[in-house]
């Protein structure tokens, strides 16, 4: 049982992707594990479906990962998910929201770049796609949406950190959410996990100018910070891309915004100010602690306004 | 696996937008092989450098030669990296 897994560990893809299967196991009538697609180099991409019946509801969707050597972010993704199971049936919120909508969740979103974390570089970020006529490997996978794409704020440079990639959606790891989120037709929020920074990000990062529904997201932003802070003190800054770090195109939640999804956020995860995203193994349970508070008043906040 | 013995990661705080441009030059200079971990994005707000160990006497020259502050956030990025894995180890025995 998922019991005996530490989640104040770090984890291969593989012990990953052996404790999910556990977790359905654990959970039969709750989560089902899907696949979306495959990475560039063939592995599977697992989303696990959290639902109680019903066909194609409302629903929110979470991914971390998407830069691989963020482990924290899978991190707490392992224990997030774990959480969800735990309280449905126990917390009123968690239940309320799986009793009406369904929750997906891509824990390695880059299993490509993250296996390569473990296998031979514990500090690449990017997938591992190969660039014509470039001896540098991978593209970022927050610069290849197809949301202000190929501006200032994503690099041409094949070998920058922040390369965009050659066109839009040309990373099969975010081809396959696309298509999932197309395909679903009614994901009424997305929250991507990236860290640090202590950041909880909307639109808009490929433009200065407000979102439509900028005033919501904020203060919705600010309740979140607000009661994830209560927790251990850790403070968040919140508000749009451009106007709380800069400019960044081609990123996750610009994408999901203007496709419909208004509740687009991405939280930038705990920075002590000592590691970087190289947080101990100690920091994985407070970390996980401290955001699972503010993930669901955002998640309590897409049941109560329904779309 | 590749090592990054003696790489320090220097956390950096721009004073004005002229030091910001001399840190985006300086993520630039592809024979220094630095990265940053978070972008210089405004004066005051701190930026994270990871300077490899070779380059680390030229990025620090250029730092101070332009009175840019910066201070050491990481000594040496492969201990924390050896440490990582030594409690994942000692996690997964502890799982068996």
């Amino acid at each position: 049982s998922t019991s005996t897994f530490d989640f104040a560990s770090y984890h291969t893809i593989e012990e990953i992707y052996d404790w999910m299967d556990v977790l359905v196991d654990d959970h039969p009538n709750l989560i089902s594990k899907i696949q979306i697609g495959q990475s560039y180099e063939n592995r599977p991409l697992y989303v696990l479906k959290f639902s109680t019946g019903g066909s194609n509801r409302p629903a929110i969707w979470l991914d971390t990962g998407i830069h691989s050597r963020e482990w924290i972010t899978q991190a707490t993704g392992v224990w997030t998910a774990n959480k969800i199971a735990e309280e449905y049936g126990q917390d009123p919120s968690v239940t309320a929201i799986l009793d009406s909508m369904d929750i997906f969740f891509e824990i390695v979103t880059n299993p490509d770049g993250f296996a390569f974390t473990h296998s031979s570089n514990r500090l690449w970020r990017k997938t591992r796609s190969i660039n014509a006529g470039s001896d540098c490997i991978g593209v970022d996978p927050n610069r290849n949406w197809d949301a202000g794409f190929g501006g200032s704020g994503s690099s041409s440079d094949p070998c920058s950190e922040t390369y965009r990639g050659p066109y839009a959606h040309s990373e099969s790891e975010v081809k396959a959410i696309v298509d999932f989120i197309r395909g679903h037709g009614n994901v009424k929020s997305v929250i991507s996990i990236h860290s640090y920074s202590q950041m909880l990000l909307f639109p808009y990062g490929y433009k200065r100018g407000p979102a439509a529904h900028h005033q919501e997201l904020n203060e919705l932003a600010k309740k979140a910070v607000s009661d994830l802070a209560a927790m251990y003190g850790t403070k968040y800054t919140y508000g749009s891309i451009a106007d709380t770090i800069y400019l960044a195109d081609g990123t996750t939640i610009d994408w999901t915004y203007d496709n419909g999804v208004k509740y687009s956020f991405t939280f930038e995860l705990r920075d002590t100010g000592r590691y970087g995203f190289l947080l101990p193994s100690t920091q994985i349970i407070p970390t996980a602690t401290e955001t699972w508070p503010a993930l669901l008043d955002i998640m309590v906040h897409v049941l109560e306004n329904p779309y | 696996q590749q090592l990054f013995v003696g790489d320090q990661v220097l956390r950096i705080t721009a004073r004005d937008e002229e030091q910001i441009a001399l840190l985006r030059v300086l993520g630039q200079q592809a024979e220094l092989q630095v990265d940053f971990w978070c972008d210089p994005t405004s004066p005051g707000h701190p930026s994270d450098l990871r300077v490899p160990f070779p380059s680390l006497p030229a990025v620090k020259i250029f730092l101070e030669s332009h009175s840019i502050s910066y201070s050491v956030m990481i000594e040496d990025v492969q201990e924390l990296l050896d440490e990582e894995k030594k409690n994942m180890t000692k996690s997964r025995r502890t799982e068996r």
